[in-house]
């Protein structure tokens, strides 16, 4: 993992260094 | 879980930054460029599209609080898009370095911005301050590699070195040492803050702990055999804790306990 978000709608986006 | 990679149309497999703009866009950095993703496809921003990205290596995202622009810290230079159209700030506009390591919206717009071992501020008139190298104030050893940009307070930012946590006033040059009660640690990676500002979660080089009150409890440590550090800490809208150690995938700190997720 190197990110985290979480977006307006209630998604929570992880970044990793394989992928979204 | 759905996973998005390059056959997705990503332009590289490794996220090193994430955002969303208030369109509703969300902006992944990675070490081709920016891409923006409307939900179905993968839009690209990079030095062959885009003659503000001298390097494509993107390594901070973030999203001003006033007007909605998209900040870009890249391996040469600080980027902001706002109505489709990018700029640059590069050492000759006063940036401290070429590399923007991490960046940290303002609320007064702008952004707190690390680079070259010094704090800065940015905004839609330039580099506004520049503070003095961070490793040199006299209360502090001489090499603190700054890891994490952690929340602003006022015209005061509160960033984390690997001697732990430091603030900093805008336009002031030294950072201050913040005390942390009951707890010392070999280097610290990320920490999390409560409401009030104070410090509740702690990744470490030794492992993981918490705060209750006032006293700090290990979660996990070498000494339970935890050899990761945790360099990555994220609190969801349901007050989970996610943690990533380092090469341990992800998990969750709950009621205290750390549960393996993936």
């Amino acid at each position: 993992l190197t990110s985290a978000l979480n977006d307006r709608e209630g998604g929570l986006w992880l970044g990793t260094s394989d992928g979204l | 879980i759905h996973r998005w990679t390059g056959d997705d149309g990503l332009p590289q497999n490794r996220i090193s930054a994430l955002a969303q703009t208030p369109d509703g866009y969300l902006w992944c950095g990675t070490w081709f460029g920016v891409a923006r993703f409307d939900g179905v496809k993968f839009t690209s921003f990079d030095h062959n599209r885009v003659a503000a990205f001298r390097d494509d290596a993107v390594n901070a995202l973030a999203v001003d609080r006033i007007d909605g622009s998209l900040w870009v810290g890249t391996r040469d230079g600080l980027l902001r898009y706002a109505k489709g159209d990018w700029r640059r700030l590069g050492t000759g506009d006063g940036l401290p370095g070429p590399m923007v390591w991490r960046l940290l919206p303002r609320t007064k717009g702008g952004v707190w911005l690390d680079c070259a071992g010094r704090i800065a501020v940015a905004t839609d008139h330039g580099i506004v301050w520049v503070s003095a190298p961070i490793g040199t104030a006299p209360d502090g050893p001489a090499d603190e590699t700054i890891r994490q940009l952690v929340s602003e307070s006022g015209d005061a930012l509160t960033f984390l070195t690997d001697s732990g946590p430091k603030r900093i006033r805008f336009g002031e040059p030294m950072a201050s040492t913040q005390p942390v009660p009951d707890f010392s640690s070999p280097a610290w990676r990320a920490v999390l803050m409560d409401d009030e500002g104070r410090l509740v979660t702690a990744g470490t080089e030794e492992g993981l702990a918490t705060r209750v009150d006032s006293r700090w409890n290990w979660v996990a440590t070498s000494r339970q055999g935890w050899s990761e550090q945790t360099p990555v800490l994220h609190r969801d809208p349901t007050g989970v804790i996610w943690g990533a150690p380092r090469t341990k995938g992800l998990g969750q700190l709950r009621d205290g306990e750390w549960k393996p997720v993936a």
